[in-house]
């Protein structure tokens, strides 16, 4: 474990604290995509069903249940709690695209052909991807809230730590993972367009709005 | 190495 590592996962589980606080506050899920946080859910319990084959530490299985337990929450606030605010309409992304092609590409490149290996696999490559039901709904509707904004920052933050956590450990511990870094590569490059907007109109203290 | 990779992140 190191302070970027660390650091990443710090910003995952406030990106989850946000968009969990957003909802509930507000009592409203009104800009969120319910697609992508299936998609998250599905992510979560196909890499960590590895809760009941291996322990690594008491921090790895708190924050794994978490996860869970949280996309799981998110889902009902979208879909039950909330639903009368979801703005379905503009939640048009097709998640076969995403999910099928992903499965494939796990069946195909992964580190071991094992049930549980081609499920992790098949979670890192569909977590790279599990936000462009939500980046559609921001282009969409051409705006989204700061909040969201704010979650989407800490979202994209956490895979990009990761990258820098990936560069030390290939430096200093001689590990490296390249199923996990080019998916997470691709996934960081996905929230650039993103990155530039909150940096540009987010921090000046404007709602982040994108040009017709 | 990449090979044996144990899966010890989130």
């Amino acid at each position: 474990m190191n302070v970027f590592r660390l650091s990443g996962d710090v910003s995952h589980l406030l990106a989850i604290l946000i968009l969990l606080m957003k909802i509930w506050k507000t009592r409203s899920c009104a800009g969120i995509s319910g697609k992508s946080q299936i998609l998250f859910a599905l992510v979560y319990t196909t890499r960590y069903l590895d809760l009941f084959t291996s322990f690594i530490s008491p921090y790895n299985t708190a924050m794994k249940v978490f996860f869970i337990a949280s996309s799981y929450a998110t889902i009902y606030l979208i879909y039950l709690k909330f639903k009368a605010t979801y703005d379905r309409n503009h939640d048009t992304f097709r998640m076969e695209f995403l999910v099928l092609p992903v499965l494939v590409l796990a069946f195909v490149v992964n580190h071991d052909f094992t049930p549980l290996e081609i499920l992790w696999t098949f979670s890192i490559y569909l977590e790279s991807v599990a936000i462009l039901p939500q980046l559609f709904m921001v282009s969409k509707t051409g705006q989204a809230e700061t909040i969201t904004s704010h979650y989407l920052f800490a979202l994209g933050m956490y895979r990009a730590l990761y990258i820098v956590n990936w560069v030390y450990r290939y430096y200093f511990e001689g590990f490296y993972d390249l199923i996990a870094i080019i998916a997470g590569v691709v996934q960081t490059v996905l929230y650039c367009d993103f990155f530039y907007l909150y940096v540009t109109k987010v921090l000046k203290g404007k709602q982040l709005t994108l040009p017709a | 190495a990449d090979a044996d990779v144990a899966h010890d992140e989130l």
